[in-house]
């Protein structure tokens, strides 16, 4: 057999040297699998549109890719002295749950989750759904670990709320969100 | 840089200011031209327009200016002040540069002129990418690339507004970047890497480039930007010298090219062979991503069909587009002259046994001209694909035989070390694609080669070459998958019969794995 | 093995992995609602 790098022997290294872990040589072989790189390869739609950065492993958001819009629509330089600050508890719920879901991995989403809270609605972990009691309607059984009664499930495909009778684990329940020490910019600080 | 004359940077630093100013002031009006008619007079009434060499120098201040103020906000970063404020304080300035240098390019000349706006356009780009390599010779690895970054991207969006001015003389200012950032590629300002792949990745230079310039015109100049970033990489890749750096360059790469081989692959099948040639062999991967890549009205019959008749797609005679000029790479023109000769006629024979020498390469680090190796098997196939069409017949293993292209290529097969012949079975397997007239004659040829082959040692190579495309990660070509499968199934080949199937467990169950999923 | 001058490279490209470009750096300023990255439970809509 050939004995050098350029036979099936040489392959055996390269194998055995991944097998092993040898992260440099990974990469290379086997390679990546590129369907962890954040992009969907079976999208119909374009790509390169929504591509954010070579180094970002999600596409853009839809409010990140800037378009050239009439100039008429720029008002943000004559407002802006004049805009209130944000500020989440003056905002309704629907205001929240758009920023909790447009903005994930960002301060914005953390924000409106600790208003939410405090607006009595909880995180369900493992539904990964915001649920609320219906207002005014006791649960129908509890105890220390859990409850059961009528909730409001928050629909977010179709932006509604429902109602529904759930058994409620308590520790399913995300705790009040806390929120990094991250200053938070509006227009008059800018 | 030198001469100056005396006063000028105080006045560009008085104008600067003061544009940056009117730029962010409500009432700097639609696209800020209002401002623009205000700061012109200004620039006048400095001397600024006075002629070319004022200009240029005003501009270079300007640049080198708006760098140092984004040096210093960033040497500011501390716990408490965090990036994004700094960011926000550079852009403060850097927009504004580019909205004055933007509004100049448009008004420069009259409307009807687009070679004014054009040729400052390109001065303006020079210097920054001036100012760009002077700083990154001087700071080293203190480089910054934010400010550069930022005033190339947002003067190329300001430029491909839709306008009509601008419309006009897009191509021209596709070009202008493009030249730009060649000169800047990654070999020549390495501490700019990052923000070069960020740049020419960009969703706006994408669809420019690759999209919306009619006729395919960007194609070529994107393709050169790719082959730059390849060369780059391809010392570290060969060496797999893959630190943390490194590896996220390649990690890039790969997206963008993913992005490529899903929105243009026709883009990638044109200019596959400019590509393989600059990627190092060991890139098993990359390689594959950009072979893989087939025309989008095209549909791929199943590989592992049974009974699969190769020969019977109506694509199969069809030649793939390849729009570099390989046989322009087959240099000595001596040695071009004689191996057209050799085609021709199939003589002197002594032609078919000094072939290895031409292929031999002095260039420390390598003993074999790749390129040459490349070209060289390319053009012989391609002139054999047309001799055989040329009788009225179509390749085939009894065709593609007895033949002056055949007579090369076994003459290289046997009489190269392993290194050579692993770079020659690497350049036919580059050719192994989507279905048309060259994956089909190369596949023939592959198994041709191994079927002929008078030593154990070529067939293990061939063997070496297509398992390596095969075991990493998809996506794999077309042409690979139906070579192999047809290496394992056909008993012609008796291909379990060879010891280096069973050299090894691994290797052996590699066999089997492989072999399970074609069967 | 690598030249003299791909071990420059190399030292400019580790340099420049410790100040990568920010997707915000290709986009215009907001001044409302501006990027603040920010991990987040995994639990939580991430994209």
């Amino acid at each position: 057999m050939v004995t050098d790098q350029f036979g099936i022997a040489g392959l055996l290294t390269f194998i055995r040297a991944a097998n092993e872990n040898d992260h440099n040589l990974i990469a290379l072989a086997p390679g990546i699998d590129l369907t962890t790189l954040g992009l969907n390869l079976n999208s119909p739609e374009n790509l390169y549109s929504t591509f954010q950065s070579p180094w970002a492993d999600s596409p853009c958001r839809p409010q990140d890719i800037d378009y050239h819009v009439p100039v008429e629509y720029l008002t943000n330089i004559f407002l802006r002295d004049k805009l209130a600050p944000i500020k989440l508890n003056r905002y309704g719920e629907d205001v929240l749950f758009f920023l909790f879901y447009m903005n994930g991995n960002d301060f914005i989403q953390l924000a409106a989750a600790a208003e939410l809270y405090t607006r009595d609605w909880r995180y369900h972990k493992e539904e990964r759904v915001w649920i609320t009691r219906a207002p005014g309607v006791e649960p129908l059984m509890k105890s220390a670990t859990y409850e059961r009664g009528t909730y409001y499930f928050f629909d977010v495909q179709n932006w509604r709320r429902v109602a529904k009778e759930f058994h409620l684990e308590y520790d399913k329940l995300e705790e009040r969100p806390t929120l990094p020490n991250t200053m938070h910019h509006n227009a008059s600080q800018q | 840089i030198d001469g100056d004359p005396p006063g000028l940077h105080e006045k560009a630093e008085y104008l600067l200011r003061e544009w940056v100013n009117m730029y962010h002031s409500p009432a700097a009006g639609r696209d800020s031209t209002k401002a623009f008619t205000a700061f012109v007079q200004q620039m006048h009434q400095q001397g600024i327009l006075k002629n070319d060499d004022v200009i240029t120098r005003f501009f270079r201040l300007c640049s080198e200016m708006c760098v140092d103020l984004c040096y210093r906000a960033m040497g500011e970063v501390t716990p408490t002040i965090n990036q994004a404020l700094v960011r926000a304080k550079c852009f403060y300035t850097l927009d504004a540069f580019v909205r004055l240098i933007a509004l100049l390019i448009k008004h420069s000349g009259d409307n009807a002129n687009t070679v004014t706006k054009i040729n400052l356009l390109n001065k303006v780009l020079g210097i920054v990418a001036g100012v760009l390599l002077q700083d990154h010779i001087v700071r080293m690895s203190e480089f910054q690339q934010l400010p550069y970054h930022r005033i190339f991207i947002m003067l190329f969006i300001e430029l491909n507004a839709p306008e009509h001015i601008l419309e006009n003389i897009n191509y021209q200012v596709l070009t202008a970047f493009c030249n730009t950032f060649h000169v800047l590629r990654p070999a020549k300002s390495p501490g700019f890497s990052y923000a070069w792949l960020e740049f020419i990745s960009h969703r706006v230079f994408i669809g420019r480039m690759l999209a919306l310039t009619p006729q395919q015109k960007g194609w070529g100049m994107y393709a050169q930007l790719l082959i730059d970033l390849f060369k780059f990489l391809a010392p570290f890749l060969r060496n797999a010298d893959l630190t943390k750096p490194t590896q996220m360059l390649y990690k890039g790469t790969l997206r963008v090219l993913l992005v490529l081989l899903h929105d243009f692959p026709e883009f990638l099948c044109d200019y596959h062979y400019g590509f393989c040639d600059v990627i190092p062999p060991n890139c098993v991967q990359m390689r594959n991503l950009i072979l893989s890549a087939f025309p989008r009205n095209m549909r791929l019959p199943d590989p592992f069909t049974p009974n699969l008749k190769v020969d019977m797609l109506a694509d199969i005679s069809h030649p793939p587009r390849i729009l570099i000029n390989f046989a322009s790479k087959i240099q000595p023109a001596q040695f071009k002259k004689d191996l057209d000769s050799y085609l021709k006629s199939r003589s002197p024979v002594t032609f078919v046994s000094d072939l290895r020498s031409y292929l031999q390469s002095s260039e420390p680090g390598t003993r074999y001209n790749i390129q040459l190796m490349n070209a060289l098997v390319l053009y012989v196939g391609t002139q054999a694909i047309q001799f055989i069409h040329g009788k009225g017949l179509t390749p085939s293993m009894s065709t593609i035989a007895h033949s002056a292209h055949m007579d090369i290529f076994q003459n290289l097969a046997v009489a190269l070390d392993t290194e050579g012949r692993y770079l020659f079975l690497t350049a036919i397997a580059n050719q192994l694609r989507y279905p048309n007239s060259h994956t089909h004659y190369f596949s023939c040829t592959l198994l041709y080669l191994f079927a002929e082959a008078n030593t154990e040692a070529i067939q293990e190579q061939i063997t070496r070459v297509l398992l390596e495309r095969l075991i990493v990660n998809r996506p794999h070509p077309w042409g690979l998958l139906i070579t192999f499968i047809e290496l394992i199934k056909n008993p012609q080949f008796k291909f379990w019969n060879h010891e280096f199937v069973h050299c090894a467990p691994e290797i052996e169950k590699l066999f089997e794995s492989v072999a399970r999923s074609c069967m | 093995p690598l030249s003299r001058e791909n071990f420059y490279q190399l030292q400019m490209l580790e340099a420049a992995y410790h100040h990568l470009p920010h997707p915000s750096d290709s986009e215009r300023q907001r001044s409302f609602l501006p990027r603040n990255p920010c991990p987040s439970p995994s639990f939580y809509p991430q994209l």
